[in-house]
């Protein structure tokens, strides 16, 4: 179950803009 | 030059594509209990980027399907409730085939752009926690 929220999270972080 | 708040009020994209503005947002829906419809967004962004490269495939899968369990699956969730039923059979149906395209999630996202644009977006441009930022 964590490495199945660990990979949504870096999908979604993937997704977020860079910091200008 | 503009203040990036102004900048977030032009558009939904020009928020979503500034990581404090996103933050903000991100406090607001949580405030309204539909935070995930701003995380499911950016999953769905993530999986339409993510590269066919050798080995990715089975990541694809997973991947596909953790966005389904966690945001359609449940009809009661604030996503699952917001997408139509066409569309949820539709990446069921994906899924179940292991048919996994990187647009298989694209109109679950525009169905969700749409409610955003019209509703939590323009709801946060008059709430006291973008006025107080502003």
């Amino acid at each position: 179950i964590d490495s199945e929220d660990d990979l949504l999270q870096e999908c979604i972080s993937s997704a977020m803009p860079k910091k200008k | 030059p503009t203040p990036p708040y102004l900048k977030w009020a032009e558009s939904l994209h020009s928020l979503l594509d500034d990581q404090d503005g996103i933050q903000l947002f991100r406090k607001f829906l949580k405030q309204e209990d539909c935070a995930d419809m701003l995380d499911f967004w950016f999953a769905c962004s993530g999986f339409r980027k993510l590269e066919a490269h050798e080995g990715n495939e089975e990541k694809k899968v997973k991947l596909a399907k953790a966005i389904y369990k966690k945001f359609i699956l449940d009809n009661n969730g604030i996503v699952s409730r917001q997408i139509k039923p066409a569309t949820k059979c539709f990446i069921k149906d994906c899924l179940m085939r292991r048919h996994i395209d990187p647009a298989m999630f694209d109109q679950a996202q525009a169905e969700i752009q749409t409610m955003m644009e019209e509703n939590t977006y323009p709801l946060f441009l008059k709430s006291d926690t973008y006025l107080e930022y502003a």
